[in-house]
Formats: structure tokens, C-alpha cells, sequence
């Protein structure tokens, strides 16, 4: 089983996109998936049509010791693909979990009772580098940062990076960069060719061949509870995602 | 003097870049204007070409006390327009902020000191729901909300609304919502139509007239250090925000 964290501090890069689209192709393909929303805003437990309840439990359940990660699997609509979902609660779990000793290993010491059950665990971060992030980052074999093709973004990407290096160092020393994946990749604008020129040039082949365009169809499918592959397979966002789970697996085989 | 945050947990909607645009449109009708850079990516600090320089005073001084808020104050390259910038250090606040008494009024009291410098105090803050947007939110007069026009932005909109309204029940009676602004409209598709149309539907005057449109040319400003209403004053974008900010004084009257 591998785990793998998809995460970046910049907002609306495309990290949950991402994850439920990597994890859907490795569905297609017969590999058993689970997706843990780590985000209290629940986006990715939205993008996949899967209602939150009350009285269910969540990843928010799995970091306070409420219940076992098992408790909180829920299956999706598609085969071998299962969620833990998020809640709004994960908001306060930061605070719940900075007095608690060896607070940044709470997540992986709950994954430990999932060991044989799944192919790929893919956790899909909010927008911070906080505890929530850390436990993560901690739990995770490796981490895979989606990089919207701007300025703003590439500025954050050296002190992610930096931080990603500083838990490996301190917390987990088989934590690897597996992947940097530039997304929202205008054609029609020179931004996107030179962010594209400035992080191949830095990162070298840490970077994905694939890039993902942007493509309306891709922030029309959530409304729909979908994933872009199966709201909208010939789209050039699909289409793309599908290369980029091709390469995805060509890493992992690497790693 | 008014102080005006700027939030929204979702990532990537438009926070700093409505920050900057407004404050800079203010500085140009000879207002008095700080920024307070509240997001440890410091995207404000970099959009107006200040540099974060070791051992400067940053907003994560303010919030440990280890100096007064005036000590922090940076001019920028427009008049009358204070920089108060950030530091990676944020990150780690929220953990700092945790144990004190009266947490979420550390902002507070210490812009109680900076009373009678400015006309406008705008907090551009980080795509979360912690203790340092808190602090913004208790701080404020007023709330601006961003949204990007699109669905997972719209989905997150009634949880923030809540979230909001907690905060003036329960540290804030005069927090007001002064209005929520439509950013990275596309005219050419159909999903920011719905969306706007929704919104109008449910939050009514509360929403701005003003639209600002997507415009690759506001994305490549920060890398040039300056507003867009600086860099390409005839863009679409830079029009748009300049129409913005004579609906915000609008607003400002009329609160
Ligand atoms: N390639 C793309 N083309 C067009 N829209 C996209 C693309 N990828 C993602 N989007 C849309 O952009 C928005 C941001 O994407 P997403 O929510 O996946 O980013 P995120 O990094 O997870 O955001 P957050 O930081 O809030 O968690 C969403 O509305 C999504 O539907
Ligand atoms: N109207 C627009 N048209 C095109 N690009 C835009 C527009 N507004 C902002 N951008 C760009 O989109 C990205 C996100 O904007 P911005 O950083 O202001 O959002 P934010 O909400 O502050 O993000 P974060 O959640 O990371 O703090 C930036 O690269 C910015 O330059
Ligand atoms: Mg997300
Ligand atoms: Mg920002």
C-alpha cells in the first residue's frame, strides 16, 4: 500500500482535482483506491457526489482517536473506489491536536490498521502547511504538489518544497517528492509558457511531462458530483488527467 | 479609521489581489491606507514589490507581542499606501495563539494604538478558518468576501456566512458583511453566469454590482511587483477594480 499526499500552502492550485482524478483512473485500471479528505472544506467528498451527514464519521474523527479509520470508509459511485469523508469539524482539529504528545504522527498511527487493504491512499490537503498538512506529510510514502502555472504560486513553491524537506528530516525519512504537476496551463498566454520554462529549469524531471489545461469542463463537473473522467471523458481536462495517471504509475514503478 | 478583512477559507478566489487593488485604488483619492499582510505566503508583501527582509518586523511580531504595531509599518511604492508585511513565521502563530487568554483578541488590541493614522485598514487573509483569521475577522468593522465564480467557491459560501456570523455573535457585535465581490468571471462560459445568478438569487444587494472579469494580465502583475491598477491601468481587470472601488466607497457610506 502506498500513501500519497497531494498538497501545496497556495489556494486553489488544483490539489483536489487532482486527487480524485488520479484516483479514478486508478480505478479504471482495477487498483483499489482510497481518497481521505483532509480539507474542512470538504471539496473532495463533495466532487465525488458523497453527502456529508451528520453523525457519519470523518477524517475529523480518525485525528481525535473518536473512532478507527475503518469506521469512517464509505464506498463511492465508482468500483474499488473508496472516501473518508471530510467534516467542518477538521477546522478545530488543529487545536485539538497541538498538546497531544507525538501529535504529528496521530494520522499514520491510524492508518496502520488499513495495511492490506488498498493499492493507493491519496490525501487530498487543505491550503496550509498546519498540523492537519504535517500529519499528512507525515503518514505519506510520498507527496505530489499540483502548481497552478502563475506567479504567485511558482513564489510559494521553494518554501513548500523547503518545508516538505523539514518534516522528512524531522518525521519521516522516507518521504519523497514524487511529482510536481502544473495545472490550469493556458496556451494562449505567455505566463503559463514561462512559469512552465522557470520550474522545469529549477525542478528538472521532479516535473510531469503531462500538463493539465485549463478547461471549463473541469470546475463544471463538482456541480454534478463527478469526476472530470467520468463527467466529461473527452474533454481536454480528462483527456489529460488520463496521460497524467499513465505517468503517475510509470513514477511510482520508479520510486 | 475603518478596518476592513478580506477572507475566505476557499483557496485561489481573488483575496489579495482585491486587497492590493481596492487599497491602491483608495491611495489614489488621497486616502490613508495600511495593508496588513496576514497570510504567511506573503502574496500582498510580494504583489507590492516589498521585499521580506530577515530581522524586519512582520504581522507575526504583532501577534506574539514581540513589537507594536506602528514598529512594523513599511511604506510602499504609492502614497500614503503602509505596508505591514508578512512573514513565514505566521504559519507557526496559530500554535503560539493557542494557550493565550483572550486568543482571539490579540489584533485587536494592538491596532488600538494605530487609532488615528489611517482612513482604511484592509487585512488580506489566508484561505482558512484559524486563530489568524479569526484575529482578523474580531478586529474588523467590516468583511469583504471574494468569490471565485465557480461551484466548489459557491459551495464553501454558506459555511463562511455562518462562520462570520458566529464570530459576531460571540467577539464581535459590529462585524458587518459590507459585501461579496464576483471575481475570475469568464463571459464565454456558462458555469459563471449560473453562478453569478445564484448568488445574486440568495445574498441579493449584499453582492456588488461590479464583476471583475478573469484577466491573464492581473496574473502577471505580481510578478512585476505592482497592483494591476499600476501595471496595465487600461486592462479589463484594472478597469474593473477601479469601477470596485468606487462601489466599495459607496458601501463605505452607507454601512
Ligand atoms: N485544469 C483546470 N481547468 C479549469 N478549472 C479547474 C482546473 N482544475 C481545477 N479547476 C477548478 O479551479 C478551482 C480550484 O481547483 P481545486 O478546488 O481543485 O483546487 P485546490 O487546490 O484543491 O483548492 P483549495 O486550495 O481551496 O483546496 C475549482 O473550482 C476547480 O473546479
Ligand atoms: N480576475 C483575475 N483574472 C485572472 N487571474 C487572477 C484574477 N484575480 C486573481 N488572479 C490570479 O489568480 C491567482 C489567485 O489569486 P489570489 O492570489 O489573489 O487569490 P487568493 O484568494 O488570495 O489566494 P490564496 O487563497 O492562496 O491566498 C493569482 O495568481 C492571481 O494573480
Ligand atoms: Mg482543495
Ligand atoms: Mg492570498
Amino acid at each position: 500500500m502506498k500513501i500519497i499526499s497531494i498538497a501545496n500552502r497556495k489556494g486553489g492550485v488544483g490539489k483536489t482535482t487532482t486527487t480524485i482524478n488520479i484516483a479514478t483512473a486508478l480505478s479504471a485500471i482495477n487498483k483499489k483506491v482510497l481518497v481521505i479528505d483532509f480539507d474542512p472544506q470538504g471539496n473532495a467528498t463533495t466532487s465525488l457526489g458523497i453527502e456529508k451527514k451528520k453523525g457519519q464519521f470523518s477524517s475529523y474523527n480518525i485525528l481525535t482517536g473518536s473512532c478507527k479509520a475503518a469506521e469512517a470508509i464509505v464506498p463511492t459511485n465508482l468500483p474499488h473506489f473508496d472516501l473518508i469523508p471530510s467534516s467542518p469539524d477538521l477546522a478545530a482539529a488543529e487545536i485539538e491536536l497541538v498538546d497531544l504528545p507525538e501529535r504529528e504522527f496521530v494520522l499514520k498511527k491510524a492508518l496502520k490498521d488499513l495495511l492490506t487493504e488498498y493499492d493507493y491512499v491519496l490525501i487530498d490537503c487543505p491550503p496550509s502547511l498546519n498540523l492537519i498538512t504535517i500529519n499528512a506529510l507525515v503518514s505519506a510514502n510520498s507527496v505530489i504538489v499540483p502548481l497552478q502555472c502563475e506567479f504567485l504560486a511558482l513564489e510559494g513553491l521553494a518554501d513548500l518544497i523547503k518545508n516538505i524537506n523539514a518534516i522528512k528530516r524531522n518525521f519521516n525519512p522516507s518521504l519523497a517528492l514524487q511529482g510536481i504537476i502544473l495545472t490550469m496551463f493556458s496556451r494562449q498566454n505567455n505566463l503559463s509558457k514561462m512559469i512552465e520554462a522557470d520550474v522545469r529549469k529549477y525542478f528538472g524531471d521532479k516535473v510531469y511531462q503531462t500538463v493539465i489545461p485549463r478547461c471549463v469542463r473541469i470546475a463544471e463537473a463538482p456541480s454534478f458530483g463527478k469526476p472530470i473522467l467520468v463527467y466529461d471523458f473527452k474533454s481536454t481536462g480528462a483527456q489529460a488527467y488520463l496521460q497524467l495517471a499513465k505517468e503517475f504509475l510509470q513514477r511510482e514503478k520508479e520510486v
